[in-house]
C-alpha cells in the first residue's frame, strides 16, 4: 500500500491471473493500433455501465448474459451519387476467423436514425448488402437497452448463414440509406456526417471452452494431444 | 484423544493472525496497461493470508480432509504440514478493451477477484 504509484515489478504483473488471460487475448501493441474514442467508445461505455459496476463486478440484472462483445468498426466506406431525397453510403467490415471455442450468439448494425446537418437533417436505416431474397434478419437473443440516439438492426441470422463458422477473413458489405427531411441542398456536407461513426457492427459471443472434450481442448492449447500438462492445461483455460 | 490446546503464534492472539481475505487493489496504470484497459480502472483480485487454526470453524468451509490433515500433524507427523489459507470463492471481472484491430471488446472473465478464504 506504501507504492501505489510505484510501477509494478514485470514479474509480478505476469503473475496476475487476469491479466495472463488479457495477453493471451490481445496482441502487443502495432503500429495500427488506435486508441478508442468517439461514438464507438460512447456506445461500449454505455454498454459496459449497464453490464458492470465501476469496480468491474459484472451486474446481477444485467439484460443480456454473454462472455464478451466485440465491436467492429467500419475498415472502408464509399458514398454513392445521392439520388432524389436518399445519400447511400456502403460500409465494409472485417470479419476476423472465428475463434475456437467462442459461439457468435447475436450480430447487430448499430447506427443513428437521425443524423442533424447544419440546416437539415436525414433519416436513416441500414441494410446488408445482398439479393431481398437471402435476407433473413432477425434471429439474436436481447441485446442491451441502446442509448437514446442509436438503434440496432439484428442481423443474426444472416451472419451465420452467410459468413459463420468462417475459417478464413471475410467482409461484410452494408449500406445506410438516408432520407433527406427537407428540400436544402445539402452540398458535402452529407458525406463528413455519414462517414463519421454512422454504423458499426455489434457481435455477442459465449465462450463455449466449459463444453469442449478436454482431448480437443488439449489439443488447442498445446498443439501435442499427449504431452500436455493437465495442471497448466487448467489453468490456461481458466 | 486431542492434545492440551496451545497458543497459536506467541504475542499474537489467533485473530489477528487468522486465515482471512485481505483487500488488495492495483490500477491498470502502474501496471502499464491503461492505453488498451478502458475500464475499469483499477484491478481488486484480494488475496489470502493467515494461519489456518488447529480447530477448523465451520466458517472457513474446510473440507473433511483439511481437518484429519491438521490432526495428523497434531499428533502424528509433524512434517505433514498443517492446511493452507487459500481463496474459496471467485468472482468475475468484466473488461473494456481495445484490440490491436481497433475494435472494442467487452469481456468478462471468471475467477479473478477473490471473494473468501478456506483452509485446505
Amino acid at each position: 500500500t506504501n507504492s501505489q504509484d510505484a510501477a509494478a515489478p514485470a514479474h509480478v504483473a505476469l503473475q496476475l491471473p487476469l491479466l495472463r488471460a488479457l495477453l493471451q487475448e490481445v496482441p502487443p501493441k502495432t503500429p495500427q493500433w488506435q486508441p478508442a474514442r468517439g461514438r464507438p467508445l460512447q456506445y461500449m461505455l454505455e454498454l459496459y455501465r449497464q453490464s458492470a459496476d465501476p469496480q468491474g463486478h459484472p451486474r446481477e440484472n444485467r439484460t443480456f448474459r454473454v462472455d464478451a462483445v466485440r465491436l467492429v468498426r467500419p475498415a472502408g466506406h464509399r458514398a454513392l451519387p445521392p439520388r432524389g431525397p436518399w445519400y447511400v453510403q456502403t460500409l465494409d467490415f472485417p470479419l476476423q476467423p472465428n475463434r475456437e471455442g467462442y459461439q457468435l450468439v447475436r450480430a447487430a448494425v448499430a447506427y443513428r436514425p437521425h443524423l442533424r446537418l447544419s440546416h437539415s437533417h436525414l433519416s436513416c436505416h441500414v441494410e446488408p448488402w445482398a439479393h431481398k431474397s437471402s435476407l433473413l434478419l432477425g434471429g439474436g437473443s436481447p441485446g442491451f437497452a441502446l442509448p437514446e440516439a442509436w438503434a440496432e438492426m439484428d442481423i443474426t441470422n444472416y451472419i451465420q448463414q452467410q459468413f459463420w463458422p468462417q475459417e478464413r477473413r471475410r467482409t461484410l458489405r452494408i449500406q445506410v440509406k438516408c432520407e433527406q427531411q427537407e428540400r436544402t441542398n445539402l452540398g458535402l456536407g452529407w458525406r463528413q456526417a455519414l462517414a463519421s461513426d454512422s454504423a458499426f457492427l455489434v457481435l455477442y459471443f459465449n465462450n463455449t471452452f466449459d463444453s469442449m472434450p478436454q482431448v480437443r481442448l488439449q489439443e488447442l492449447l498445446t498443439g501435442d494431444p499427449a504431452g500436455a500438462d493437465p495442471l497448466l492445461l487448467a489453468r490456461q483455460v481458466r | 484423544q486431542v492434545g492440551p490446546m496451545r497458543s497459536e503464534v506467541p504475542g499474537h492472539s489467533p485473530e489477528q493472525t487468522q486465515c482471512s481475505l485481505h483487500p488488495f487493489r492495483i490500477s491498470f496504470h502502474q501496471l502499464g496497461l491503461e492505453n488498451w484497459i478502458i475500464a475499469p480502472n483499477l484491478y481488486s483480485p484480494n488475496y489470502c493470508k493467515g494461519s489456518c487454526p488447529r480447530v477448523l470453524r465451520s466458517g472457513l468451509c474446510s473440507p473433511n480432509h483439511a481437518i484429519i490433515q491438521n490432526l495428523i500433524n497434531e499428533l502424528v507427523d509433524r512434517n505433514i504440514p498443517r492446511p493452507s489459507c487459500i481463496p474459496y470463492k471467485y468472482t468475475p471481472i468484466s473488461v473494456l478493451l481495445v484490440e490491436a484491430s481497433g475494435s472494442i471488446l467487452y469481456k468478462e472473465y471468471e475467477d479473478m477477484i477473490a471473494q473468501s478464504c478456506t483452509c485446505r
